[in-house]
């Protein structure tokens, strides 16, 4: 039913062919697990790939066509993705109008809002984990780091999310975060798209705290109850936040309703930080322009 | 629920899972009577010994492997519990295992062998990972073995690893009825029955209810079991009157309900005797020349 | 959002379970949210 016909990358875990299925004769891509590599037999990734996206079903995120053994080995096959946000932030012939920003945020959130609402934590939000289909459509992937939501006395690892986009609360070592960790990550894609460069590229896990509290302010009791009772918060630079004229020079080009949700999402204390529900409902999505037609776009 | 693959792939009906298990026991019962011709074909055997071959090495019947898979099912809860694993890494053990053996037959896979694997998959499924060495150290048991079929189970069942038990449902319940009975609900009464709930939860799973019901009617039938005035009360507040915007037929919640009940008060335990004789039989079929 | 057939109302609820984690620093810090598992639970229960 499906040929590997070429290999277009390999990650820790698994090696990912494109190849065609040929009952339907689309593309479809095919993450081949390797199974050798685990001592401990199938590698957690791919466990938590495939629990959780025999459960998502969204336009906005990945599907899981088929899963089969062959060889000894696992492989998902997948719908064919053949971009990502990363290559076309990177790509400076592509020129981005504030609509087609307008209309990745607003797919992201979406899929994001479904995983979200199944109690899913997608924990490795970045460029290029947000795909694109032929067709214009971001598709969310990789979950070989999501969880679903954990009892409310269990204990969470931190040390998730790649670095440059890891809200502050997993930073100061949090164990017990919420969704809050994901809209962080889609606040700081949302800055990368308007700037076109990284937003907080921190060179190690120390000064990713340094460039983020440099950037937008250290936070403090005041605004964060109890965040000073973190260990690792006494050894820190204490930076104030950034004015809104400050904030606005950044973003030179971004609209007024832009900043206000790109603020809601990068709201230092989790708890007051936007929910998905309140992302898709700002104003920046209701008024003009309008998000692009996925389809039109290159 | 109905997106769940736990609802697409792993609900039936009581006749297609009965004809499920019959298809998976005579799929299995071809395959020996084949091997047994070869056997039969290979060996000059005398009289006495075709004699006993034919009436001792029978393939198992489905309601003999059922009963052997039930037995073995107890033990995954027994030795999941030893192991001191969470009460959901449990169930889900247990789920794995007896969903094993929907797709397969015990003729085909011995459960004993499937035991270590199907709660060290349950283990890492459930974000509680023990790493092979340890785990084969605490079951006394080895990394080989318990990593054999890891991947025959990941595909029997059928790749749906996120199970939904009906332990929330309880504490959601909990909750709910806190909020439809006011201040009418003793809660010390509560708390008591909430740990009984629990541990009757975790018994049932080890029916077939898990197939026929979903997780939230499970727990109403336990609930009803532990104490049917009050979980009748909040019934009737809760799907009847103006406020039952919720379009549910509390006759029907009901019925569904009380046949659930029906099934979770009368498990088919297995004497421990009924298994060995089983066992045996299962052996002596796929060994003949020991018989 | 498909209807829900609960509301979440966390005044009615006794649950020293969960709600004694929300005075805890480590929970208050990390951004833990007591609705956030009521929520869960009771969708679970009306599955």
């Amino acid at each position: 039913e499906y040929s590997k016909e070429k290999k277009v990358g390999e990650g820790t875990y698994a090696v990912v062919y494109v190849g065609t299925q040929r009952s339907t004769n689309r593309q479809i891509a095919i993450k081949e697990i390797k199974t050798s590599e685990f001592k401990d037999g199938l590698d957690m990734s791919a466990i938590r790939e495939v629990k959780y996206l025999q459960e998502l079903n969204h336009p906005n995120v990945i599907s899981l066509i088929d899963i089969f053994m062959a060889y000894d080995n696992l492989n998902l096959v997948l719908e064919f993705l053949p971009s990502d946000l990363e290559v076309i932030i990177k790509d400076r012939n592509i020129l981005f109008t504030p609509g087609d920003i307008k209309a990745w945020m607003l797919m992201t959130l979406r899929g994001i809002h479904h995983i979200h609402r199944n109690f899913v934590l997608h924990r490795d939000l970045k460029p290029n984990n947000l795909l694109l289909s032929p067709d214009g459509m971001i598709k969310i992937a990789d979950f070989g780091l999501a969880r679903i939501m954990p009892g409310p006395r269990e204990t969470l690892t931190s040390n998730v999310v790649t670095r440059w986009y890891r809200a502050p609360e997993l930073l100061f070592g949090a164990q017990h975060y919420t969704y809050a960790i994901d809209i962080w990550s889609i606040g700081i894609i949302f800055a990368e798209l308007m700037l076109r460069i990284p937003y907080l590229p921190g060179q190690d896990d120390v000064s990713q705290m340094e460039v983020t509290f440099r950037a937008l302010g250290t936070p403090t009791d005041k605004d964060w109850p109890e965040v000073s009772s973190f260990p690792s918060y006494n050894k820190l630079q204490i930076y104030p936040p950034p004015s809104k004229d400050e904030f606005r020079k950044r973003f030179i080009a971004a609209p007024e309703s832009a900043l206000d949700l790109m603020n809601g999402m990068l709201t230092m204390n989790p708890h007051k930080r936007w929910d998905s529900s309140q992302c898709l409902q700002s104003v920046y999505f209701t008024e003009l322009p309008p998000p692009s037609n996925p389809e039109d776009m290159k | 629920y109905r997106h769940s693959s736990q609802y697409r792939f792993w609900s039936f009906t009581k006749d297609n899972l009965k004809q499920k298990r019959l298809e998976t026991n005579s799929r299995a019962t071809q395959k020996i009577e084949e091997d047994m011709k070869k056997f039969i074909g290979s060996q000059t055997l005398t009289n006495d010994e075709l004699n006993i071959t034919s009436t001792k090495a029978i393939p198992l019947t489905m309601e003999e492997e059922l009963k052997l898979v039930n037995f073995y099912t107890q033990k995954v809860k027994v030795i999941s519990q030893h192991l001191n694993l969470p009460t959901e890494v449990t169930a889900t053990a247990i789920v794995f295992f007896k969903k094993f053996f929907i797709e397969n037959s015990v003729m085909e896979f011995d459960p004993k062998e499937l035991v270590h694997t199907t709660i060290f998959l349950a283990c890492k499924s459930e974000n509680y990972f023990i790493s092979v060495d340890s785990f084969a150290r605490k079951a006394k048991s080895s990394r080989e073995a318990i990593l054999k079929y890891e991947f025959t189970l990941l595909e029997s069942l059928k790749f749906s690893l996120l199970l939904h038990h009906p332990y929330k449902p309880l504490h959601g319940f909990f909750l709910d009825i806190q909020n439809v009975l006011h201040d009418k609900v003793d809660l010390n009464h509560m708390g008591r029955i909430y740990d009984a709930c629990r541990k009757r939860i975790t018994e049932s799973l080890l029916t077939d209810i898990i197939y026929h019901f979903t997780p939230p009617q499970i727990t109403l039938a336990i609930l009803l079991i532990e104490d049917e005035q009050l979980i009748t009360k909040y019934l009737e507040i809760k799907f009847t009157g103006d406020e039952n915007s919720h379009n549910i037929q509390l006759d029907k919640l009901l019925a569904i309900i009380n046949s659930c009940k029906e099934m979770i008060l009368s498990p088919d335990v297995v004497p421990t005797q009924d298994a060995k004789v089983i066992a045996a039989k299962n052996y002596y079929v796929q060994h003949p020349m020991v018989l | 959002e498909p209807k829900k057939r609960f509301t979440v109302d966390e005044t009615m609820y006794n649950d020293p379970f969960i709600q004694d984690l929300q005075s805890k620093k480590e929970y208050i810090a990390s951004g833990f949210r007591t609705d956030y598992v009521f929520d869960r639970i009771l969708t679970e229960a009306f599955l």
